[in-house]
């Protein structure tokens, strides 16, 4: 474990928290896609499938159950909760996410480090999670103007990936043998996707007002 | 295990 990981980990928990605490509190799922939660549920659940086979740590273990649960509340949250149902923008958030999950299927059972079960289904995740932002950040440009809590949700969900581009420069340099071209390609892919966001999301931020 | 193959990353 280094800082960058950590941060980057911590960047991660923020982001689910925050989104949590905009839904549990105010009840309201407003600018948020239910599509990008939906592909977030697929990612969590084909990555952590090895929670039971493999022990590395008592952190490692907690946190998947915490992305785990975190991220199927939010989606029973939106599905099925009424308040909150009720401000879920259904017309806007349209994006076909079903046509990203087989792509990053095939390209998995084509691209992987090592052909088992477990490994292409993480090799999997780990393509979806890199697209599964698109039907959030359409939905941003199509609602114009977002809460702040949803700016934020989006801006720590696109750093932690950003943090783990520093975490895999700083153990390539350090232990040897690590190299991961699938993982840093995903990562990197994912992170340049919210470019266009941080771009915005810092003019607005330094000019003080809301995200749009 | 071979070490390579556990992801000890989240």
């Amino acid at each position: 474990m280094n800082i960058f990981r950590l941060a980057g980990d911590m960047t991660h928990l923020a982001s689910v928290l925050v989104l949590l605490l905009k839904i549990h509190t105010i009840k309201s799922c407003a600018g948020v896609s239910l599509r990008t939660q939906e592909l977030y549920a697929i990612v969590f659940a084909t990555r952590y499938l090895d929670i039971f086979t493999s022990f590395v740590s008592v952190y490692n273990t907690f946190m998947k159950l915490v992305f785990l649960g975190s991220s199927f509340s939010i989606v029973w949250y939106m599905r099925y909760h009424k308040a909150v149902h009720r401000t879920y923008d259904r017309e806007q958030d349209t994006f076909r996410h079903w046509f990203l999950v087989l792509p990053c299927l095939v390209l998995a059972l084509l691209i992987h480090e090592k052909f088992t079960f477990l490994e292409v289904l993480w090799t999997f995740s780990l393509y979806l999670e890199a697209v599964a932002i698109l039907p959030q950040l359409v939905l941003l440009q199509r609602t114009r103007n977002i809460d702040n809590l949803t700016g934020q949700y989006i801006f720590l969900l696109g750093g932690y990936r950003g943090l783990y581009i520093l975490n895999w420069i700083y153990r390539y340099f350090t232990e040897p043998h690590f190299v991961h071209w699938i993982t840093w390609i995903a990562g990197l892919v994912q992170t340049l996707l919210y470019a266009d966001f941080f771009y915005y999301y810092f003019l607005r931020f330094i000019g003080g007002r809301g995200v749009e | 295990q071979d070490q390579s193959h556990s992801h000890d990353e989240l």
